[in-house]
């Protein structure tokens, strides 16, 4: 029997929409630690790792591991019918063929129930090594949001070049060219709206703003967002959840010919 | 001009 229910049901439905438009489908891994998610786009570029803590859960219960396999598509259509304040439970049995979602409204007087078939899926998982990267940057993410929006009139390419003096995102194209940099925040009031940059080398790399762009459908999952990176590997694009676990997305660069 | 790389390039099957 595999069953997590969460409180916070809004989680998952956000979840869903930072994943839905870069994978169509995806298998979730669930053991007593939590839930995990790894999985490809289609084109192999970028991949999700999704992390949710069976401690972070408001009741978890997982008697054996249990791998379910979803139409990425299915689920977000499901988790739209679920209120932003209901309590969310996915509940399977031991090898199921079937997922269901219940959602209870917070008074309980609404409980919804939605069963889905699981599909057998043989996906690639990627071993991905532990990094020490050469520079990282926390920042506020609807700020990083802003600025992908904005950079990716310019050109399908984006360069991130991280300094000790701060960060800049270019952009070129057809119409121009445009720089955004941003400075380490002085002094930190709220570590929520800082620019904290750590830094051992400096490093330039290229990245494709649409990637980029579907990464910042995780928005609304943090207030804060982590960029990652060394030259001429992946990036790395954290968003943490509170209490329960993590988003990261890599991002292979783009390597000049 | 860049070209794009692919991920599987830099991670290893599992």
């Amino acid at each position: 029997m595999f069953e997590a229910r969460l409180l916070r049901g809004s989680i998952l439905k956000k979840v869903l929409e930072a994943i839905k438009d870069l994978l169509t489908q995806a298998t979730f891994d669930c053991d007593d630690s939590g839930i995990q998610l790894q999985a490809m786009d289609n084109s192999h570029v970028s991949l999700v790792s999704l992390q949710l803590r069976a401690d972070g859960f408001d009741k978890y219960r997982c008697d054996r591991n249990i791998s379910m396999g979803m139409n990425l598509n299915s689920v977000a259509k499901i988790l739209k019918c679920a209120g932003d304040k209901d309590t969310v439970t996915m509940k399977a049995q031991d090898n199921a063929d079937t997922v269901t979602f219940v959602f209870e409204s917070p008074n309980q007087e609404k409980v919804s129930d939605y069963e889905m078939k699981l599909m057998n899926l043989d996906l690639e998982h990627l071993g991905i090594p532990e990094t020490e990267y050469s520079c990282t940057i926390r920042m506020p993410s609807a700020e990083f949001a802003r600025i992908c929006r904005d950079l990716s009139q310019f050109g399908d390419s984006m360069v991130i070049a991280c300094t000790k003096e701060g960060v800049k995102f270019s952009a070129t194209g057809e119409i121009g060219s445009a720089n955004i940099k941003l400075a380490q925040t002085a002094s930190v009031d709220k570590e929520e709206e800082a620019v904290i940059i750590e830094m051992d080398e400096p490093v330039t790399l290229t990245f494709a703003c649409q990637y980029l762009n579907y990464f910042t459908k995780a928005t609304s999952l943090s207030p804060q967002v982590q960029l990652s990176m060394s030259a001429d590997v992946p990036l790395v694009v954290e968003y943490r959840i509170q209490d329960i676990g993590h988003i990261r997305y890599y991002l292979a660069p783009k390597i000049e010919d | 001009l860049h070209s794009q790389e692919s991920l599987p390039v830099f991670f290893n099957d599992a």
